[in-house]
């Protein structure tokens, strides 16, 4: 595999030239990297010194106010452990957003590609370096809210760098403590879900979960639904590994020293940074191996699928004999997350997703409830929604209906007769006598049915609040709208 | 009020489902020992 990155000569940001001219003017752009709802992320070659950088198009539609926040906080900080803001075009009705271009992708992308987990030395040295990052950020008294390993990037060298700063959230002197529910659920700290207020070492839960699931795949709780998962959090003792056998006394202690249920008793990222797993901690050198092979997995794929495209345009060739220029084909592995804007509640906003696997915990995004980002009265906590835009999905609603489209299919098959009307609804408490009259198979498949059935459930509510919602709303953006012509 | 809602709508499938699983453990138990 070759590197078409310059590691000695470091991009500080686009020259004053640059940003004067139209952006494709200055960028080649290449294949894309990854597709949200906020727009794509592409690779691009910045043509004034050859520079591979990644460029994040957004409608400028979409929420203004998160992408501002994101390129706000990317520009204050200078970290080589946080990914660089290089600057910024409107294109048509698209803003491109030039950052720091990392070649390994992600460390959930890395474990996917390889179809492996990683082994302590390499749990140590990512860690190392996303402490060095938070370390960064939380002196700067900002709080990340999305830790987890599909927002740890690794550039070719093996360097770890934070990203995705879409939810991040800033302390200040007056606001020491943050309410907002915040993050993607399984790796969310219990303070974040009680809605207790919260500061940085959030981030040290979400870092603590980051390793379990860089080490066996995926976070505690990712089997069970979502929602489930969000009330044991807060209930349940810390979480631990599987089998905790299988790893190292101060692996063990690490982890357990970031998943310690009271804030207060929870070590911050400077203290961690001198605990003996990640002392130990080996070069960035030692994830080359790792790195290679990841991109040789993804190039092959990449490869795999122009032949199987230039195998179609063979076929269809016979009426296509005009010359249609050099193509660079969109990469099709499924790196990027997806922000969609939500509308959980009153004062619900973003939830952003991951794009790929069918697994509960790629499929359950960030989610964002009780925003108490918009500080200022003008903006309140209300959001102006362009009227032409979708209505909000949360992606956690999305794996609700995926799975009840599944339960329905069971019920087509009939292989799945515990899911029927005449069962949706619980036994009131005192009824649960009634169970011992069934037969364990029964009680299996009622088993097997609550899922569908609670999904259901939600769904309904929550359509009832949208509607109690929408009349609000509609009532707010003509007041709006009044004012605009006053 | 939403969140509310669906935390008691969670809660109360989280124990029906406890009594559910407590039910079948129960079953099971019961087998081994006639077994």
């Amino acid at each position: 595999v070759q590197m078409r990155t310059h590691p000695r000569r470091q991009l500080k940001k686009l020259s004053e030239d640059s940003l004067t001219k139209q952006p494709e003017e200055v960028f080649d752009v290449l294949e894309k990297l990854g597709e949200g709802s906020y727009g794509s992320v592409f690779k691009a070659n910045y043509k004034e010194t050859g520079e591979i950088v990644a460029i994040k198009q957004v409608p400028v539609e979409s929420d203004l106010q998160e992408i501002i926040k994101e390129i706000s906080i990317m520009q204050q900080c200078n970290s080589p452990h946080v990914v660089r803001y290089y600057g910024s075009y409107f294109k048509n009705s698209d803003l491109w957003i030039v950052m720091e271009y990392c070649g390994a992708g992600s460390v959930s992308d890395i474990i996917r590609l390889r179809n492996k987990t990683l082994t302590e030395d390499e749990i140590a040295t990512i860690v190392q370096s996303t402490l060095k990052g938070l370390e960064y950020l939380h002196f700067m008294r900002k709080i990340h809210r999305d830790i987890k390993a599909g927002n740890i990037l690794l550039n070719a060298e093996g360097q770890a760098k934070l990203a995705d700063f879409g939810v991040a959230g800033q302390l200040t002197d007056t606001m020491a403590k943050r309410n907002t529910v915040i993050g993607t659920p399984f790796w969310m700290a219990p303070e974040v879900i009680q809605e207790i207020g919260y500061n940085c070492v959030a981030d040290i839960w979400s870092l603590g979960i980051t390793a379990i699931e860089m080490a066996e795949g995926k976070p505690p709780y990712a089997d069970i639904h979502p929602m489930r998962a969000i009330f044991m959090i807060p209930t349940n003792p810390p979480p631990t590994f599987r089998n905790p056998d299988l790893w190292s006394e101060p692996f063990q202690d690490f982890v357990s020293q970031c998943l310690v249920k009271n804030p207060e008793n929870r070590a911050t990222a400077t203290q961690l940074l001198q605990h003996p797993f990640i002392k130990a901690a080996k070069p960035s050198s030692i994830l080359r191996a790792l790195i290679t092979d990841a991109m040789e997995i993804k190039l092959k794929k990449v490869e795999a699928e122009q032949r199987e495209q230039d195998q179609e345009d063979e076929d269809n060739s016979d009426e296509d004999e005009v010359d249609q220029g050099t193509m660079v084909r969109a990469g099709t592995n499924d790196m990027g997350t997806i922000r969609e804007a939500g509308s959980l509640g009153g004062t619900a906003r973003t939830m952003i997703k991951q794009s790929d696997m069918g697994t509960m915990e790629s499929q359950l995004g960030t989610m964002v409830i009780n925003s108490d980002d918009d500080e200022d009265e003008e903006a309140g906590t209300m959001k102006r929604r362009d009227e032409t835009m979708q209505p909000a999905k949360p992606s956690f609603l999305e794996y609700f209906e995926q799975k009840e489209k599944e339960a329905n299919c069971h019920d087509d098959s009939g292989e799945d007769p515990g899911h029927n009307a005449d069962n949706r609804k619980l036994p009131a408490e005192g009824d649960l006598e009634v169970m011992r009259t069934w037969s364990v198979e029964e009680l299996r498949s009622r088993l097997a049915s609550l899922d569908p059935q609670m999904e259901q459930e939600i769904k309904e509510i929550r359509q009832r609040y949208l509607a109690k919602r929408q009349p609000i709303l509609d009532a707010i953006e003509a007041k709006k709208r009044r004012q605009q012509n006053f | 009020l939403f969140m509310k809602e669906l935390e008691r709508i969670v809660k109360s499938y989280e124990a029906y489902r406890q009594a559910l699983l407590s039910e079948v453990d129960q079953r099971q138990q019961r087998q081994q020992w006639y077994a």
